[in-house]
């Protein structure tokens, strides 16, 4: 009798205590998310600061977890359970239910709820034909043009190139036409080979004169856009491009919140991501899509036997898988607001 | 998860015979929540 009462304060004691410490840490967090919110408010940059967090980041096997996450987030519930799960998600993450294409019981599992489509008519497409439309939902981190030497800011005292985001292979046949004869080419420093793209091309020199037409000068411009675990997570096209080829980085599979971006330096170009070539009216355009742990592999609605977060012993080893699009030259036509990709659970 | 768009556009003013300017403006502030088809820059 003692000994079973005993157990059953024991056990209720580590259950209360576990909870208390959750709690505990999400007070934390959500005390710092609330400072970092007043700070950004006030117009205080934040700043890079690498932290044991960070450090221990790179110790775990976060494409392995990426993984496992997938896996269980792919078991199929029972169908009555189904409403209250999703309902549950979207509470905790701000998603709007009534934009789901389905009812809630017909999304077998949380992997297929969390790449719901939605419904006709949710998301209207800029009609404005000199219009580039965001790509998809979420919050706007950063954006500018890229002048000759500069660099994408990740946070304040960390930065990472375009070059290093993109990929350094080369799109010969569309620089050449574009850069009409004014354009210096680049020396392939590396191995002495003579080399151009169109992105090397564009931030050497930016502003290229037509001398065709009266068009105005070109520059280079970016935008990051973050994506919240709540967010629709399908990725559309901008604008009426044509992709002419899609590159596929294996890599590390950080967390990309706000914290890891101002912990974790150069996340974006560490981390696994796929990235798409080709042209616009106006010239270059590159879309990259960058995983994370939760939501480590991109399906492409262009080619759908791609596979990504795939095991892998050796990562950046390797340059990146690339796939030329056919016919070559013309590649995967695409119009603004297609559905060009998702972003799968794990 | 993040997406990162890098694109060409115009730079400086230049008009065209219609007398429109052709310079790309973002039309997002850092920080906002945009939607899927929204408009970023014209």
């Amino acid at each position: 009798s003692s000994s079973s009462e005993g157990n059953a304060f024991f056990v209720p004691g580590a259950t209360v205590a576990t909870i208390l410490m959750l709690g505990v840490l999400h007070a934390r967090r959500l005390y710092e998310d609330k400072k970092m919110e007043e700070a950004r408010e006030k117009g205080i940059e934040i700043e890079f600061s690498p932290d044991k967090k960070a450090t221990f980041l790179r110790l775990m096997p976060l494409r392995t977890i990426s993984r496992i996450w997938g896996n269980v987030t792919s078991v199929e519930y029972p169908i009555w359970l189904r409403p209250y799960i999703y309902k549950a998600w979207a509470r905790a993450f701000h998603s709007n239910l009534e934009e789901a294409a389905l009812p809630l019981d017909q999304y077998a599992s949380l992997r297929d709820f969390f790449v719901r489509t939605l419904k006709e008519g949710s998301r209207p497409i800029d009609s404005d034909p000199h219009s580039l439309a965001s790509p998809v939902d979420g919050t706007i981190l950063r954006f500018g043009e890229l002048k000759p030497g500069t660099m994408i800011e990740q946070v304040k005292g960390a930065s990472y190139s375009a070059a290093s985001l993109l990929g350094a292979r080369s799109f010969l046949s569309i620089a050449q036409d574009d850069a009409i004869g004014e354009i210096d080419e680049l020396e392939n420093t590396s191995n002495g080979a003579s080399k151009k793209s169109w992105w090397r091309v564009s931030l050497a020199s930016p502003k290229v004169r037509d001398t065709t037409s009266v068009r105005p000068m070109k520059g280079v411009f970016y935008c990051v856009i973050y994506l919240k675990p709540g967010d629709y997570h399908r990725v559309h096209s901008p604008v009426n491009w044509q992709v002419f080829i899609r590159r596929h980085f294996p890599g590390q599979l950080y967390p990309v919140n706000e914290r890891a971006r101002r912990t974790i330096k150069n996340l974006y170009v560490e981390n696994e991501r796929v990235v798409l070539e080709g042209q616009w009216e106006e010239g270059f355009m590159a879309l990259a899509a960058i995983g994370a742990t939760n939501i480590g592999s991109i399906e492409l609605a262009i080619e759908p036997e791609l596979r990504t977060n795939r095991p892998q012993k050796l990562l950046h080893s390797e340059p990146p898988k690339e796939r030329v699009y056919e016919p070559e030259g013309v590649g995967v036509v695409l119009k603004k607001g297609d559905e060009v990709a998702a972003f799968n659970m794990g | 998860s993040t997406v990162v768009l890098v694109f060409q556009a115009p730079v400086c003013k230049a008009s065209d015979e219609d007398g429109s300017s052709q310079e790309f403006k973002f039309c997002v502030k850092r920080g906002d929540k945009v939607r899927m088809g929204e408009a970023l820059g014209r």
